[in-house]
């Protein structure tokens, strides 16, 4: 700009072809997005999650919230310099036997960081193959070096399974600590007492996947403020 | 504030929109089909200082601290937001998990000189 010509950044835009302005500015909105996003570079999909999954899981997080209720009542909003994620984590189906089904939760590094959990629930869906209570087992492992698992401190919840239908579990304090120790992958098994027949946890079934409903809030890093 | 139109020189917002499908990014963003990359652009010659898109009794007070004060002494006065909304995006992370968020600031509603 000339030396004493008021200068306006924004109007070297204006001094370049049309073609090229937009180029800048569709480059500018995506530099922006990402960095806002904490994302290095845009995701691959490689596996879309199905529709019916999606709308199910979206139905039992509004059946869960009382009708009218914020969706999270009692958590303040976000501060300056904090952003708020809600997450729809669905499950990676691993090893299963007629006793046993592995669940594993993937949770990526940019909300594994710095980020305090507001809330967690597991949602399983069972199909109860005869009536009465059906026991089932649910513990938290992590992969050990001779391919195993191990169960995590958190020790293990005993479920009750009557009829078909939804189950839940609070699973934000777990969670939290897999992020605390560098975790990035929640692994679930869920044993039943094959005697009694198991009920079914309705795996195969697309619209009834297993998910994870998380509420996160991450620090954003901003200009610290110099007195 | 002001929309910017044709030649307009002063002060005024731009309005640009990013479809998501035109730039292929159509299939991790779920929602929505766009970004409104508003910016602004204009000129704030000394007398527009403090305008558009600010209280006019504060206009007044950087007419008056101009005049008071040797008016080249004053610094220049620039073309910035004044008013702005969150994007809220729900898309796919790269573990595929489907995350909703509201990123603070990022589309400009109105600008003015400050």
């Amino acid at each position: 700009a000339a030396a004493k010509a008021v200068w306006c950044p924004a109007c070297g835009l204006a001094a370049l072809t049309p073609t090229t302005r937009r180029d800048v500015l569709v480059a500018l909105a995506k530099q922006s997005i990402l960095s806002k996003l904490h994302l290095p570079d845009r995701p691959n999909i490689t596996q879309p999650t199905s529709r019916g999954a999606l709308l199910t899981a979206l139905r039992r997080i509004h059946a869960q919230q009382p009708v009218g209720t914020a969706p999270s009542p009692g958590l303040p909003h976000p501060g300056v310099g904090e952003q708020e994620y809600e997450i729809l984590s669905f499950a990676e189906t691993g090893s299963s036997t007629s006793r046993s089904v592995h669940l594993d939760f993937h949770f990526t590094r940019e909300l594994a960081g710095s980020t305090e959990i507001l809330q967690a629930t597991l949602y399983l869906f069972w199909a109860v193959p005869s009536p009465g209570m059906h026991p089932i087992t649910i513990r938290f492992v992590h992969p050990d070096p001779t391919g195993g698992t191990t169960p995590e401190g958190g020790g293990e919840t005993r479920l009750e399974v009557q009829r078909d239908g939804w189950a839940t579990l609070d699973v934000g304090q777990t969670i939290q600590n897999l992020f605390k120790q560098g975790g990035q992958r929640l692994s679930v098994e869920l044993e039943v007492m094959e005697e009694q027949g198991s009920p079914l946890l309705a795996v195969h079934n697309d619209s009834h996947r297993p998910f994870v409903a998380a509420r996160a809030r991450a620090r954003t890093p901003h200009r610290v403020q110099r007195r | 504030g002001i929309d910017c139109s044709g030649d307009s020189r002063t002060c005024c917002r731009e309005e640009f929109f990013v479809d998501f499908k035109e730039i292929g990014w159509e299939d991790w963003i779920i929602q929505p089909e766009g970004y409104h990359m508003n910016y602004c652009a204009g000129l704030c010659p000394l007398h527009m200082a403090g305008i558009p898109g600010l209280a006019s009794s504060f206009h007044t007070a950087v007419l008056n601290l101009i005049k008071a004060n040797n008016a080249d002494a004053a610094v220049d006065s620039c073309c910035v937001p004044t008013q702005r909304r969150p994007l809220s995006l729900l898309y796919y992370d790269r573990d595929s998990n489907i995350v909703k968020t509201d990123i603070p600031d990022m589309i400009v509603d109105a600008c003015g000189c400050t």
